[in-house]
């Protein structure tokens, strides 16, 4: 018994050969290539003693415990069973050849002598993952099989995990992420019905400033019972810091507008149920920042937009003889921008109404409030005069009234700024002197 | 004064007294400037020693007052300071003879509060010289003497404008310090050697005024100049319509 060691190919040959076999031989060889392929061998050389049912000298050759043959003769004989060319293949990587030579070799009392054999084997690899190709030891892969010369490997499905056998797939949802602006995820096999003790996690994570809408589709199908919420399979949103909720039953919940750039889908389910589970269509959009509402009636925002989303702005002018004001500070413009947390980065302002503050003194005269209002606010109007009669009003423009501008300052009616002047008058003694006697 | 009466109060708001070299008279334009005589600046006849003096030390040493029509009283409202002297350049004080340019301007350094008391008079349209056709009755007042006395009220006396050459025919013969005195175009003459009523000593710089009887207004005519003698012939005033520019040039827009 002659075990080959498990090369990639190999020569067996009779005894004695090239030279003839010797009678009374049993030789067995054992020849065994790496796990993975597969034994080819091939008789270059086959020159045994024909006879009926090789019933003499005989090769058998055997593989996976299955015979695969008993040859002899030679090439030309009528009896016997000569392989000639062809090729034996084992399925698994051993192959056993067994040699029988009887006692003597004559024919019709002629001592003839026979070679013997001569053959070739060689590995070849052996695709595991053809259906019948038995593979001695473990299942085969439960979903993908890949193929390589002396080996394979197995994959799983989308959403599935190998295991440590390197043949069974098991769902893997426990940390799905998705940063898309939009997308569908589901529970694992939907619509077919979702596997037993999962826990799921599902992560939306879009840029900031951006919110997601989780929309529902059918069939959504969750195990539940009538009496008590979700006592079974559940499925947890949350968004950000907020929860959203737990949902189950047959009835998909309404679109979710969670306000945030950030949600975690958690999906729980117990040992047993048949629930067809669920699908969700995520969309993103700017997040809203809240309409901004003027403080009061001076108050102007520029083109109003219905909406403000993430990266708008506004922006705010007072109504003419109003400032623009934010805390103590006067401005000479005012844009707020919605942030990525849907607030704005400055608050509404005021606007305040123009003062001017007190008219100029007039030397020598005065000034009266002719406007109802007797405040120094825009649009106060003041008349100036002078300490009659002694001193006489003279303007600049012909104006003596004076009006609180948008500008905060007081002008004329030709927008003169500079106030009148109050001039002596000449030559009009209160008590001139009166002459009575003639 | 000589020949007058007492002025009420706030009948010549204008009046002002100035103490410069003596007491003289002044009239007040607009509310911080004062018309008078060059003389009571620059007094002629002076000896060398006192002629070398400056405006600027005339001025720091002047006193004006406003105000009243009682010396006293006059003397308690207080001085108003003076910031510059402008005396016309035509104004000689070296010749005693000739009056000519005997015009001055002071001007205050703080402007003065009108009222009744305190008023300006009025200058007169240069185009209109109808009050100093003979007969025209001006009022002139100071606080200046009268039979020797000096007042302690304001006075005034109603001088009708003279004939220039009945002024003239009358100077003939009188001599001021042997010499002959000079009535130019620049004056005009007022009053009459047989009214009695004339302006003296310490009226000098004082207004010589008219009514106007349109406007109602009391316009400055003449300023009290010369004279030779007070209260028996005519004096002599500094004809002001001659001096508009030049007083305009000084006073600018005021």
């Amino acid at each position: 018994s002659m075990p080959t060691s498990k090369k990639l190919y190999g020569e067996v040959k009779s005894p004695n050969y090239p030279k003839p076999y010797p009678d009374n031989n049993i030789t067995t060889w054992d020849i065994s290539v790496p796990k993975g392929f597969r034994v080819k061998l091939n008789f270059w050389q086959f020159d045994l003693e024909p006879s009926e049912a090789c019933q003499y000298d005989y090769v058998k050759i055997t593989a996976d415990k299955q015979d695969l043959g008993r040859y002899c003769g030679q090439a030309d004989s009528i009896t016997g069973n000569h392989p000639r060319g062809k090729e034996f293949l084992s399925t698994g990587n051993h192959m056993q050849l067994l040699f029988h030579s009887d006692f003597s070799n004559e024919e019709n009392g002629v001592v003839v002598f026979y070679k013997g054999f001569l053959a070739y084997y060689q590995a070849i690899d052996l695709d595991e993952c053809v259906k019948g190709n038995d593979i001695e030891d473990g299942p085969r892969c439960q979903h993908f099989c890949h193929n390589y010369v002396g080996g394979y490997f197995c994959s799983c499905q989308p959403g599935y995990r190998l295991q440590s056998d390197l043949h069974t797939c098991r769902v893997d949802c426990s940390n799905e992420l998705f940063t898309e602006p939009s997308g569908y995820l589901s529970s694992p096999g939907y619509p077919q019905s979702y596997p037993a003790e999962l826990q799921c996690n599902y992560s939306i994570r879009v840029e900031k400033g951006m919110t997601i809408t989780l929309k529902f589709l059918e069939p959504f199908e969750i195990d539940d019972h009538p009496q008590v919420r979700c006592p079974y399979d559940q499925l947890k949103i949350q968004a950000g810091q907020k929860t959203i909720g737990e949902f189950c039953g047959t009835v998909p919940p309404r679109n979710i507008e969670t306000n945030s750039s950030s949600v975690d889908i958690l999906f729980l389910t117990d040992e047993s149920g048949l629930s067809r589970g669920w699908k969700i269509w995520y969309s993103t959009e700017r997040i809203r920042c809240p309409q901004p509402v003027p403080n009061d009636d001076s108050t102007i925002i520029k083109a109003p937009q219905p909406i403000y989303r993430y990266q708008d702005y506004f922006i705010v002018t007072c109504k003419t003889g109003y400032n623009l004001m934010e805390a103590d500070e006067k401005l000479a413009s005012f844009t707020s921008v919605c942030q990525d947390d849907g607030t704005w980065h400055r608050p509404m302002p005021r606007c305040e109404i123009v003062n001017c503050d007190t008219p100029r003194i007039l030397k020598n005269g005065d000034f009266d409030y002719v406007s109802q209002k007797k405040n120094n606010n825009y649009q106060s109007v003041v008349r100036y005069r002078c300490n009659e009669p002694y001193y006489h009003l003279v303007t600049n423009t012909g104006s003596d009234t004076y009006t609180c501008s948008p500008q905060g300052s007081w002008k004329d009616q030709n927008g003169e700024e500079e106030i009148p002047a109050c001039l002596p008058v000449c030559g009009l003694p209160d008590s001139p002197i009166l002459e009575i006697q003639r | 004064i000589i020949g007058g009466k007492d002025a009420p109060p706030g009948s010549f708001p204008w009046q002002a007294m100035t103490i410069i070299s003596g007491r003289a008279g002044g009239a007040l334009l607009g509310d911080r400037w004062i018309l008078t005589a060059a003389h009571t600046v620059f007094p002629k006849g002076q000896s060398e020693s006192e002629e070398t003096q400056t405006l600027e030390q005339v001025a720091e040493k002047a006193e004006i007052f406003l105000g009243h029509t009682v010396v006293t009283e006059l003397f308690k409202l207080g001085n108003r300071p003076v910031r510059r002297l402008f005396v016309h350049p035509d104004y000689n004080p070296n010749d005693e003879h000739n009056f000519d340019g005997d015009i001055a301007l002071i001007e205050l350094r703080d402007p003065v509060t009108l009222g009744p008391d305190v008023l300006p008079v009025c200058l007169p349209d240069p185009g209109n010289s109808s009050f100093y056709v003979p007969g025209w009755m001006g009022y002139a007042s100071g606080f200046g003497v009268e039979k020797n006395i000096l007042a302690n009220k304001l006075k005034y006396a109603p001088i009708p404008v003279a004939s220039q050459v009945m002024c003239q025919d009358w100077l003939q013969g009188k001599k001021i310090n042997r010499r002959d005195p000079v009535f130019t175009a620049n004056m005009f003459c007022a009053g009459s050697p047989n009214e009695g009523k004339d302006t003296c000593q310490g009226d000098s710089g004082g207004a010589l005024t008219v009514r106007d009887p349109v406007t109602q207004r009391w316009v400055a005519t003449g300023i009290v100049s010369w004279g030779i003698g007070c209260g028996k012939g005519y004096g002599f005033y500094t004809k002001v319509i001659n001096y508009l520019d030049w007083v305009k040039g000084i006073v600018g827009k005021d």
